[in-house]
C-alpha cells in the first residue's frame, strides 16, 4: 500500500539527509502510483499531490528530523480533510413518514443495502421503516427485497403491478397514505439499477424524487469501482441529486480509492459502509478508517 | 472532468489520460506507452498493441465424448452480471440450435433461483432449481443428470457471487468442479469469469484468484454499454493469458456480443 511504498522511499531519503524539492518529487511520484493502483481518479490524484507538495515544501517537512513520518502525516491529514473531517449523519427531519431513496448503477448493492439500512434504523434508531420495492425491470427484484424485509422484520410494499396501470405520483401518494395509516415513520425506496448516461431512466428517477420528496437520496457505490466513479456520481448528482453515498462491498480487498475521488470531485458525504452480504454487515462512516484503508 | 479526447491528434499525455480513465491501471498504461514511445503514429501503434494483447486463442477444450453435455460454469464476485449473462448465453446457444439446460446453483442469495428461472423462461430453456439454502453441488448434480436424460447439449450453471477473499467460498467452487467432473468427463468444459467493466484494479486480483481456484477458461466483460471501458481486461489478458470471450452490452436477452479486440480498441481511441 501507500504506507509501505512511502516507508521504502523514506528509507532511501534518510541517506540523503534533509529533504529537498527533488527528492520530494520522487516521493510524490511513488504516492501517485500507489493512489492510481487504489483506484483514485487520476485528476483527483494530481490535485491532491499539488496540495501535499505545497505543504511538504514548507518547514514542517524540510526542517523536520523525521521528514518521512512528517510526509506520511501530511498525506493522511489531507485525505481525512477531503473525506470529511467528521462523519455525517442521516437527515431524518420532517414530519413522518420521511422518505429515503436508494439509487445507483446496476449490481452496486442497492437492494441489499436498503434492507441493511432498514434494519439499522429499526434496531439502532428506534424507527419503524417501510421497505418499498420500486424496480419493475429486474427479474424477481420484488421477491428479493420482500425476503430481506422479512429477515430484518420491517414492512414491505411492492409496486410493479400498480405501476403497470397507475402513474408514479399516484403510487407514491398511495404509499405515503398507507405508511401514515400503519404507523411507518420512514419510507425506504429501492430503485432499479441504471446507467448514469441513460437519459430516459435518469428522468424516470427525477419523477420518483419529485413525487416522494425524500430527505435523503443515497447513491450506493461499489467500493471496487474504477475511474468512472467521478463521472458516474456527477451525472447522478446532476440528474436527480445525491445527498449521501453508501460504499458497498468493503469487505473485499479493494482499496476503495473511489471514495476519495467522489468526495474530492463532487463533495458528497459518505454516510455508511456495506461490509458483507448479511443484514448486520453495516458500518457508520468514519474518515480516518477509510483513509487508512486507502493508504493500505 | 473531461474524459473523452476530441480531435484527431493524440500525444503521449492525452493517450496516458485515455488509458488511465479507461481503467488500464498505472502499470499497464506505463508499459504500453513505453512500447509505442518513439512511434510516428502513437494512437495507431497503441491500438495495435492492445489488439495484440487481447487476441488470444481459447484454451484447448478438455476431452469430451461425442454426445456428452458441454458443461459451463459462470463465476465472479457479487453483482457483476453472472445470472443475467447466463440468460443471454442460453438464448445464444439455443439460437445456434443447441438444447440448453440451466442449473440454479446460487442457493444462497435471496430470490436468486427465481431470477434465473425468469431468464430460463425468456430464453426458452429448461432449468433445475432446488429450495433456497440447499447445497449448490446437489443442484449441479441434478442438472447434469437431467441434461443426460433430456439429451441437452449444453448445461450452464449459475453460482453465487463471492468475493475472492473468502477462502471457504473459493473452496466451494473447487468442490463444484469436482462434482461436475465426476458426473461428466472433463466438466466443467468452460468456466467463464464475469468481470464488471465499471470496476477498477480489483478485477485483476479477482481474475488471479478465480483462475487459480476455478480454472477460468474465459472472461465475459459485462456492462460495457456504460461509459466505463473495462481496461482492466487488458491487464487480465496480458498477465494471465485468459481470452475475453463475450461482452455484455445491456440488460436484455440479446445484449451479448462476441468480444472483438478491434472494436474494443476502436471504442477506446476513436
Ligand atoms: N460482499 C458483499 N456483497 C454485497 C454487499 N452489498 C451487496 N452485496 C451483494 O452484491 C450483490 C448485488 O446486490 P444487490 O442488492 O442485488 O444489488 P442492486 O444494486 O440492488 O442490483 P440491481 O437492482 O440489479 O441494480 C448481491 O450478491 C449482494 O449480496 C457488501 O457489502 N458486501
Ligand atoms: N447495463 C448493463 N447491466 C447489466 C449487464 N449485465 C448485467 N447487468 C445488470 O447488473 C445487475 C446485476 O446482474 P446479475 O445478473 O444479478 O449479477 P450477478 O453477478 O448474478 O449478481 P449476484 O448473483 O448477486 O452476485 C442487474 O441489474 C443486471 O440487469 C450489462 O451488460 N449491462
Ligand atoms: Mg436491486
Ligand atoms: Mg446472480
Amino acid at each position: 500500500g501507500i504506507n509501505d511504498r512511502l516507508s521504502q522511499v523514506f528509507r532511501k531519503l534518510k541517506g540523503w539527509g534533509k529533504l529537498s524539492e527533488s527528492n520530494i518529487e520522487e516521493t510524490l511520484r511513488e504516492i501517485r502510483l500507489a493512489f492510481l493502483e487504489a483506484d483514485v481518479h487520476y485528476q483527483v490524484v494530481n490535485d491532491f499531490l499539488s496540495q501535499v507538495k505545497s505543504r511538504a515544501l514548507g518547514q514542517e517537512v524540510i526542517g523536520s528530523l523525521t521528514p518521512g513520518q512528517q510526509f506520511i502525516k501530511i498525506v493522511r491529514e489531507e485525505m481525512i480533510r477531503i473525506l470529511g473531517e467528521k462523519s455525517q449523519d442521516l437527515d431524518l427531519s420532517g414530519s413522518p413518514p420521511v422518505g429515503i431513496m436508494l439509487i445507483g448503477l446496476q449490481g452496486s448493492g442497492k437492494t441489499t443495502t436498503a434492507a441493511k439500512l432498514a434494519g439499522f434504523l429499526k434496531k439502532s434508531r428506534g424507527r419503524n421503516p417501510l421497505l418499498v420495492a420500486f424496480d419493475s425491470r429486474r427479474p424477481a427484484a420484488e421477491e428479493q427485497l420482500e425476503i430481506l424485509a422479512g429477515r430484518v422484520g420491517v414492512g414491505f410494499y411492492r409496486t410493479r403491478e400498480e405501476l403497470a396501470s397507475n402513474r408514479v405520483e399516484q403510487v407514491i401518494a398511495g404509499i405515503r397514505e398507507q405508511a401514515q395509516t400503519r404507523g411507518y415513520d420512514v419510507i425506504i425506496l429501492d430503485t432499479a439499477g441504471r446507467l448514469h448516461v441513460d437519459t430516459e431512466l435518469m428522468s424516470e428517477l427525477a419523477v420518483v424524487r419529485d413525487a416522494l420528496k425524500p430527505r435523503e437520496t443515497l447513491l450506493v457505490v461499489d467500493a471496487m469501482v474504477g475511474q468512472d466513479s467521478v463521472r458516474m456520481v456527477q451525472n447522478f448528482s446532476a440528474g436527480v441529486g445525491v445527498s449521501g453515498i453508501i460504499l458497498s462491498k468493503l469487505d473485499g480487498d479493494a482499496r476503495g480509492g473511489a471514495a476519495l475521488s467522489i468526495r474530492a470531485a463532487a463533495g458528497i458525504p459518505i454516510k455508511f459502509l456495506g461490509v458483507g452480504e448479511k443484514e448486520e454487515d453495516w458500518e457508520v462512516f468514519y474518515p480516518e478508517r477509510l483513509a487508512d484503508r486507502i493508504l493500505g | 472532468f473531461r474524459s473523452e479526447k476530441e480531435g484527431a491528434t493524440y500525444d503521449l499525455k492525452s493517450l496516458e489520460e485515455i488509458l488511465l480513465q479507461a481503467d488500464f491501471g498505472p502499470r499497464t498504461t506505463a508499459q504500453l506507452l513505453a512500447q509505442v514511445g518513439g512511434s510516428r503514429d502513437l494512437a495507431a501503434d497503441l491500438k495495435n498493441q492492445i489488439i495484440r494483447i487481447l487476441t488470444l486463442p481459447p484454451p484447448p477444450a478438455p476431452a469430451r465424448e461425442e454426445g456428452d453435455t458441454r458443461v459451463i460454469f459462470l463465476v465472479g464476485v457479487n453483482g457483476v452480471g453472472k445470472t443475467t449473462t447466463i440468460g443471454k448465453l442460453a438464448y445464444r446457444y439455443r439460437q445456434q440450435g443447441e438444447k440448453v439446460i440451466l442449473a440454479a446453483g446460487d442457493t444462497y442469495r435471496a430470490a436468486a433461483s427465481d431470477q434465473l428461472q425468469i431468464w430460463a423462461e425468456r430464453a426458452g430453456v429448461d432449468i433445475i432449481t432446488h429450495n433456497p439454502g440447499g447445497d449448490p453441488a446437489a443442484v449441479i448434480f441434478d442438472a447434469l443428470k437431467a441434461a443426460r436424460a433430456r439429451k441437452a447439449g449444453v448445461m450452464i450453471a449459475d453460482t453465487a457471487g463471492r468475493l475472492h477473499t473468502r477462502a471457504q467460498l473459493m473452496d466451494e467452487l473447487k468442490k463444484l468442479r469436482r462434482i461436475a467432473g465426476r458426473e461428466v468427463p472433463g466438466a466443467p468444459h468452460e468456466v467463464f469469469l464475469v468481470l464488471d467493466a465499471t470496476l477498477g484494479q480489483n478485477s485483476l486480483v479477482q481474475a488471479r484468484v478465480f483462475l487459480e481456484v476455478a480454472g477460468v477458461t474465459g472472461v465475459i466483460l459485462a456492462k460495457l454499454d456504460g461509459t466505463a471501458k473495462g481496461g482492466m481486461a487488458v491487464a487480465v489478458a496480458d498477465e494471465l493469458k485468459i481470452p475475453i470471450r463475450y461482452a455484455g452490452m445491456g440488460e436484455r436477452l440479446e445484449d451479448l456480443a462476441e468480444f472483438s479486440p478491434e472494436e474494443f480498441a476502436r471504442a477506446l481511441i476513436p
